[in-house]
């Protein structure tokens, strides 16, 4: 199966 | 003191409807630019951001900011009490466990009052920046839904593939495979039936079918659905809501190992 990043990958947490 | 009056009461139903398949728990945020809501599912890879402007409620009275952590699934129990055509206030106070829904029939001879408890919530809350897309598909809600459902039942993920041809979804099961080519199509009656294709870069992104298909419990509210794509990031998949805002679902794309 093709691994998924989770969302804080992508954005920073405030 | 906080004090919302949505005469189209049915709204507040379908936006609830739209984001319970994937978040149980939510924490609602209130400020003086409107009603608003961040929120992941439980495995963090897909994210929710409503947003319902002040302007667009009939009434609207927030003195402070103030976050209320709901249950949707309670939430939507609470709003099927309502008649499709009521009017809904949604009151809370500061330092209250509790908000409460009142339901006006139009002719105001029937008043519902409940009241719901409030959750403590740990959310955690993402920046999310501007971004500049590499393609931008828009097109009939019921379209993509239609779409998401019926490849749903061949496989488990969807490649979304934007050329200047047109925007192409497909995927692969144990039964077989599927392609399905949506071409630019702004020759038709209404603009809701258009599809329109804005291309900067070709990109295709691989995505799961089941969070698609759970994003798509939003098409009651818009009739067209806006998916930007970027090979370095999420997917958005939006629904406007008329005058309000919307409701944005994000997904992060599966990557090749």
């Amino acid at each position: 199966a093709m691994p998924q990043p989770r969302m804080t990958f992508y954005f920073r947490r405030f | 003191m906080l004090e919302l009056r949505l005469v189209q009461g049915s709204l507040l139903k379908k936006v609830v409807d739209a984001i319970r398949d994937l978040v149980n728990d939510a924490s609602f945020d209130c400020s003086a630019t409107g009603f608003s809501l961040q929120a992941m599912d439980s495995s963090h890879v897909a994210l929710v951001a409503l947003l319902l402007r002040s302007e667009g409620f009939d009434h609207y009275r927030c003195d402070r900011n103030i976050s209320m952590g709901m249950n949707l699934n309670n939430m939507a129990k609470m709003l099927r009490c309502a008649g499709n055509d009521d009017i809904i206030t949604f009151k809370g106070d500061d330092g209250s466990d509790t908000v409460s829904f009142m339901f006006e029939s139009p002719t105001q001879d029937k008043i519902s009052d409940f009241e719901m408890k409030l959750m403590d919530i740990d959310s955690e809350r993402l920046g999310i920046p501007e971004a500049k897309y590499q393609a931008i598909v828009r097109m009939p809600s019921t379209e993509f839904a239609r779409i998401c459902k019926d490849l749903g039942s061949i496989g488990d993920t969807v490649v979304i593939s934007v050329t200047k041809e047109g925007v192409k979804f497909s995927t692969r099961g144990d039964i077989g495979s599927a392609n399905i080519v949506c071409r630019q199509n702004t020759d038709v009656d209404k603009p809701e039936q258009a599809t329109t294709v804005e291309m900067n870069d070709p990109v295709s992104l691989t995505f799961a079918l089941r969070y698609m298909n759970s994003f798509t419990k939003a098409t009651p509210l818009s009739n067209q659905v806006t998916i930007s794509l970027s090979s370095e990031l999420p997917v958005v998949v939006e629904y406007k809501i008329a005058e309000m805002g919307y409701v944005r679902f994000y997904l992060a794309p599966k990557i090749e190992e």
